[in-house]
Parts: structure tokens; sequence; C-alpha cells
């Protein structure tokens, strides 16, 4: 494992982290979408049914089991504590993601990594997580009082994807030589839609302004 | 002729 790649998978987790902590000290999920957390459950658990078949390392294993737990717990705090799910942002997070993962299995029955039911799946969740942010930024630029938690979440969301296209072209150069456009294509997608937010992140952070997205 | 995914990745 390169240093791209151990850097983007904690800044993912310092990411879940962030969030989780944002959750349970303020008791508060204002500000972040449920849409795109269930989004990401469903990516989770498509894409780590390997668990079952393919034994790659306790670190690969451990790092699964903890990005399908925490995801499961987000969404469990987000619908049914009693308190937390009182200060989810209901009114404003109204992107209809279901009608995401239709065109996206789709897009994996059309062009999957091979005609199998794991790697049909495994493609359904590269497509799916490359928008699965969707909903979250449209929440975000709706919401007037973006608090530092839930921007820093963001930020860190799209750095770990920044960082794995780094990941791709390190090991491009130092291991295979071989082209995968399924990951690399769905990854600039999805990192691309982060540039406006980035942009708009940083700007604020050097002129230590508060967080607003323009609608 | 898309390439087998490395399965260490996450």
């Amino acid at each position: 494992m390169n240093i791209f790649r151990l850097a983007g998978d904690m800044t993912h987790l310092l990411s879940i982290v962030v969030l989780l902590l944002k959750i349970r000290t303020t008791k508060s999920c204002a500000g972040i979408s449920l849409k795109t957390q269930e989004l990401y459950v469903i990516v989770f658990i498509t894409r780590y049914l390997d668990l079952f078949t393919r034994y790659v390392s306790f670190y690969n294993t451990a790092m699964k089991l903890v990005f399908i737990g925490t995801s499961v717990a987000i969404v469990w705090y987000m619908r049914l504590h009693k308190v937390v799910k009182q200060t989810y942002s209901r009114d404003e997070d109204t992107f209809k993601h279901y009608l995401l993962i239709p065109p996206c299995f789709i897009l994996a029955l059309l062009i999957p990594l091979e005609f199998t039911v794991t790697e049909i799946l495994w493609s359904f969740s590269i497509y799916l997580e490359a928008v699965a942010i969707l909903p979250q930024l449209l929440l975000l630029q709706r919401s007037s009082n973006i608090d530092n938690l839930t921007g820093s979440y963001v930020f860190l969301l799209g750095a770990y994807r920044a960082l794995y296209i780094v990941n791709w072209v390190y090991r491009f150069f130092t291991e295979t030589h071989k082209i995968r456009w399924i990951p690399w294509i769905s990854g600039l997608v999805q990192t691309a839609l982060y540039a406006d937010f980035f942009y708009y992140y940083i700007k604020s952070w050097k002129n230590h302004e508060k967080l607003r997205l323009p609608a | 002729n898309e390439q087998p995914r490395p399965h260490d990745e996450l």
C-alpha cells in the first residue's frame, strides 16, 4: 500500500469520525443529508459483499466493517435517535436520492467489470458512490449556517477522493501499467463534483470567514 | 477490456 492510498483511507476514516463527533457531542445532525448517508449504506454493502468470499488482509476487512458499521450507525442516529432526529434538516434535504439508484444499476449492467453478481454490484457501488454526495452538496447550498464540523466533514470526504486519484496514478506507474476505466472515470466525476465546494471552503478558510455556498 | 480490480482497494 502506498502513502497516497493510506492517506486517502485515513482521510475517509477521519471524515466519519468528525461526523460522528458532531452527532454525538452536539446531539445534532443539522446540515447533514440523510439521503447521502443512506446512499453510502447501499454503496458499502454492495461493494463489500466480497467480505464473505475473499480475505485480503486484516486492515482490509477491518476497514470494510468500519465503513459499513459507521454508515449504518449514522443513519440510525438520524432516523431513530430521539434527540438527534429532531435536528435533521428535513425540509432542505429534498434531493430525490432514490432516482440515482436505477440509472447506476442499469449502467452497472451495461458496463460491469465482469458479468457476475458480485462484480455487477461492485460496479454499481462505484457508480453510486460517484453521485452519492449530491444531496449533501445541495443541502449545504440551502443551509444559511454551515457549522465547522459539517464543513470539515465534506472537505475530508472530498480530500479522500482526490487522494485516491493520486494513488491510482502512482499505482499505474509503479505497479500495473494497466488502465482501469470504471473506477478512474467514476472517481474523476466524483472528485469534480467537489470542485465548487473546495473553492468556497478554501476561500472561507483563507479569509477567516464563515463558509457559505452561493445557491 | 477493463482490468480486474485490485482487491486490496476499498
